[in-house]
């Protein structure tokens, strides 16, 4: 996870 | 399809569509306003002398900037955040570029052979000080195929969830899933074509597109490890993270 931390990070954020 | 109705195909079509026009990053009325302005011969000049290093960070930026539209063209497609997050990753690294370069195709102009890059038109001159000529090449020449092809809106946004949602990509977990997935979008953009009366030969074009674009990504993969090389310290401190967590 701490790889793709960013990824993870964008793919978690509301789509708005 | 048996097992998907026409209103189903329909459905997906309008949802991917929206998907695609509320994240492309630029409304083609937008670029119509920047009358397709080109760079000046000294503004081209002025990137051509630009260390290799400053241009690769420019171009590197500018990536990561449309990749970021295209995680969230991503996270509208129906059923991809049902995958689970391995998978979501997985195809995020490798199909997200490659949309970027579907992508191209709308802010291309092909009379000129010139890509909006950094509020202008721009030549594959402008890019020469990055020291990939090949590559740069290859890229404008994908953008010149694609842009031959006229694809609607909807049709590139069919054929951009097409890609991301690839099957075959390494390292899948649920394969099934987004196995499913494809088929479901490809008999969506099959459906689309029909309805808009393209010839056939367009989705055997489109299937070439494919292999087009694996290549394209995987000698930007190889451009990016060679610039590394003389570079590390360049791309560790100056290269977008995400661009780092895509390609590193």
């Amino acid at each position: 996870k701490e790889k793709h931390k960013i990824l993870h990070q964008l793919l978690q954020n509301s789509t708005s | 399809s048996p097992t998907t109705s026409m209103a189903e195909l329909d459905h997906l079509v309008q949802v991917i569509s929206k998907s695609h026009l509320e994240t492309c990053q630029y409304l083609r009325e937008e670029l119509q306003q920047m009358s397709w302005q080109n760079f000046l011969q000294d503004e081209v000049e002025s990137y051509q002398s630009k260390p290799r290093e400053v241009m690769w960070q420019l171009c590197a930026v500018k990536i990561t900037e449309a990749i970021q539209y295209v995680v969230e063209f991503a996270k509208r497609i129906d059923g991809f955040m049902d995958l689970c997050q391995n998978d979501q990753i997985v195809l995020l690294k490798a199909g997200s570029l490659e949309v970027v370069f579907v992508r191209m195709c709308r802010v291309f102009d092909s009379q000129n052979n010139t890509v909006y890059f950094d509020g202008k038109f721009a030549g594959p001159e402008v890019f020469k000080a990055l020291g990939c000529d090949d590559l740069i090449t290859s890229v404008f020449d994908f953008a010149k195929s694609m842009c031959s092809l006229h694809l609607s809106e909807d049709e590139l946004a069919l054929f951009s969830a097409f890609i991301l949602l690839s099957a075959d990509r390494t390292w899948l977990q649920e394969k099934l899933q987004v196995e499913k997935l494809q088929q479901k979008t490809q008999l969506a953009l099959q459906h689309l074509l029909q309805k808009n009366q393209r010839e056939d030969g367009v989705l055997n074009k489109l299937r070439f597109k494919v292999s087009a674009l694996r290549s394209l990504c995987s000698r930007h993969t190889e451009k990016l490890s060679a610039f590394r090389a003389v570079y590390p310290d360049i791309v560790r401190t100056h290269f977008p993270p995400l661009y780092k967590e895509l390609f590193g």
